[in-house]
């Protein structure tokens, strides 16, 4: 199922959700 | 004074007829409304107001016009006339529309086009009257100020299925969605503006071109994180220095969020929600996109 | 999901085309999948019994073609461009486009230079148009341009075929995830429980005070 795996792919890749300086100091 | 209202009732159809609409305007307006003549009510007083601002709106003499739709103002809403009371509707949008009154006028001439009866009176309603009063929202929007208020009339024009259907819905679609607006879309959209949507404003912009720069530094503000003034000059094809103003004076006025580095000369565009909002945004996205994958994957059998 | 399904019927149609014909006109299906504008995914033709047939004969070159746009960039077409067709601009345009993907798999923010670099773009104007007009608004792609840092944050990219090998990382960040995961579900039941019992603490605590205090009412009573 290519289209399962292609989408899953893409999962994969969205965590971390955001990566920047601003985000890090609020998170912390 | 009968025979004086007779014979300028006469005159103003004469001059209607010779399609001099300002003078069968003037004409009219000779009639003394508050005088207490028989045959002179407030069904008459507001058909004479309605009609005067009609004609004057002929020859696009907003200034004129708006003087008589006040005067109607007070006299519509105790009116029981269907027709009367849709010809103020369309003569006040009309006006706003002139007065460029973007905003207003949209929500106006959506109102008309949401008419059901397409009967009132002896006035038949047809649907292409219609489809001009909600192409005429939708030009009116477009041409709006860029901000939260446009965006809340765009998201009502856009679910709109009616909308699907007319010329200008691609521009439309483009505008609600707050993508960048290239030059052969705006020309495209130019050709349907009336001559007073593409006037020449004191700053050498035209009101198209005012509303189209406002609305892709709004896109771009969608786009960015921040921008060099130069970069954004580039993207709005307009100098630096007045990239820089507009986006300024949007800031001030609470239309966009951001702020302005005037030593990096950078413009920093902020979000409406803060950093962890956003994060939890994100969040909320991958565990939709992971249900997303769960129900294919339960639909294929998995 | 979106894309996913925007382009489901393309590559139905594009594998039932597939399926029905041989050689020549095979070759040009796949010019015209590679050149469609609403598809991005190429491992369903790939696995078509007519195309792995291409192997071997003299329109193998578009077999090759088809390989490229399911795993392959622009820098890998620039490199072996002798044996592969000549590409029309559709077709530079959707190998670009994949080439982002590609790099989004790896990292979340990309930055200028290197973009710049394997999509042969010589200026950043260029790049955030393409990057904005051909990936945002095609809906591939989700993220923010970030002048000032000269990158750009993705924030969502769609998948692209998997490449052989790319199964077991994507178990393991599954299996990371899962184990993380419980992890964080473990944490949280012995927070409840350091919670409860501090509450029965609080609550106890309470309670002695009271007692105290009515027992010096009465003695202050009598």
């Amino acid at each position: 199922e290519n289209s399962l795996l292609r989408e899953v792919s893409s999962l994969l890749r969205r965590l971390p959700a955001i990566e920047s300086g601003k985000f890090q100091d609020d998170f912390l | 004074e009968e025979q004086a209202l007779t014979i300028r009732e006469k005159l103003a159809d004469l001059y209607e007829s010779e399609e001099q609409w300002s003078k069968a305007a003037q004409m009219l307006s000779g009639i003394d409304l508050d005088s207490g003549m028989r045959g002179i009510d407030d069904t008459y007083r507001l058909s004479k107001c309605v009609q005067i601002a009609r004609l004057y709106l002929e020859d696009d003499d907003a200034i004129n016009a708006e003087a008589f739709i006040n005067k109607a103002s007070f006299l519509v809403s105790n009116s029981q006339n269907e027709v009367l009371n849709l010809q103020y509707k369309v003569c006040y949008a009309r006006i706003l529309d002139l007065k460029r009154k973007f905003l207003e006028a949209a929500i106006r001439y959506y109102d008309i086009s949401q008419i059901e009866k397409r009967q009132i009176g002896d006035e038949e309603i047809d649907e292409a009257a219609l489809e001009q009063a909600l192409s005429a929202a939708v030009t009116c929007t477009i041409l709006a100020g860029a901000g939260p208020q446009r965006s809340r009339v765009l998201a009502t024009l856009y679910k709109d299925e009616r909308c699907s259907k007319l010329k200008i819905y691609p521009i439309l679609q483009k505008v609600y969605l707050e993508r960048i607006l290239r030059r052969p879309e705006i020309d495209a959209f130019a050709e349907e503006l009336k001559p007073h949507q593409k006037a020449f404003l004191p700053d050498n912009f035209t009101v198209l071109d005012r509303a189209m720069i406002e609305h892709n530094l709004l896109s771009a503000s969608k786009l960015y994180t921040n921008i060099s003034f130069d970069e954004l000059g580039t993207l709005l094809g307009i100098p630096p220095h007045k990239a820089e103003k507009i986006a300024s004076k949007m800031i001030y006025e609470d239309r966009m969020r951001g702020s302005i580095d005037q030593v990096e000369a950078m413009i920093h565009f902020e979000d409406d929600t803060e950093e962890l909002q956003q994060w939890d945004q994100q969040i909320v996205g991958v565990c939709q996109s992971l249900n997303n994958i769960l129900d294919g994957m339960a639909k294929r059998g998995f | 999901m979106d894309i996913e399904q925007k382009q489901a019927d393309l590559i139905e149609h594009f594998v039932k085309q597939a399926s029905l014909n041989k050689g020549s006109s095979l070759a040009s299906i796949i010019i015209e999948a590679t050149s469609n504008p609403s598809l991005f995914a190429f491992s369903e033709i790939l696995a078509v019994p007519n195309v792995a047939e291409l192997q071997g004969t003299e329109h193998s070159l578009y077999l090759n073609l088809l390989r490229l746009f399911a795993h392959g960039t622009w820098s890998d077409y620039k490199s072996s461009a002798g044996s592969l067709p000549p590409l029309v601009a559709d077709q530079i345009l959707k190998l670009k486009q994949l080439t982002v993907l590609t790099l989004a798999e790896t990292s979340k923010v990309l930055p200028y230079d290197h973009l710049m670099q394997e999509l042969d773009v010589t200026n950043v104007r260029e790049l955030e148009d393409f990057l904005i007009n051909e990936c945002m608004y095609a809906g591939i792609v989700r993220g923010k341009l970030d002048q000032f840092r000269r990158c750009f944050q993705v924030l969502f990219a769609a998948g692209r075929d998997l490449r052989p090998g790319q199964l077991s990382s994507m178990i393991q960040t599954m299996t990371n995830w899962l184990a993380t995961s419980d992890n964080l579900l473990l944490t949280i039941q012995e927070k409840i429980k350091w919670a409860d019992a501090m509450s029965e603490v609080d609550k106890k605590h309470k309670k002695e005070v009271e007692d105290r205090v009515e027992e010096m009412k009465k003695t202050v009573v009598s």
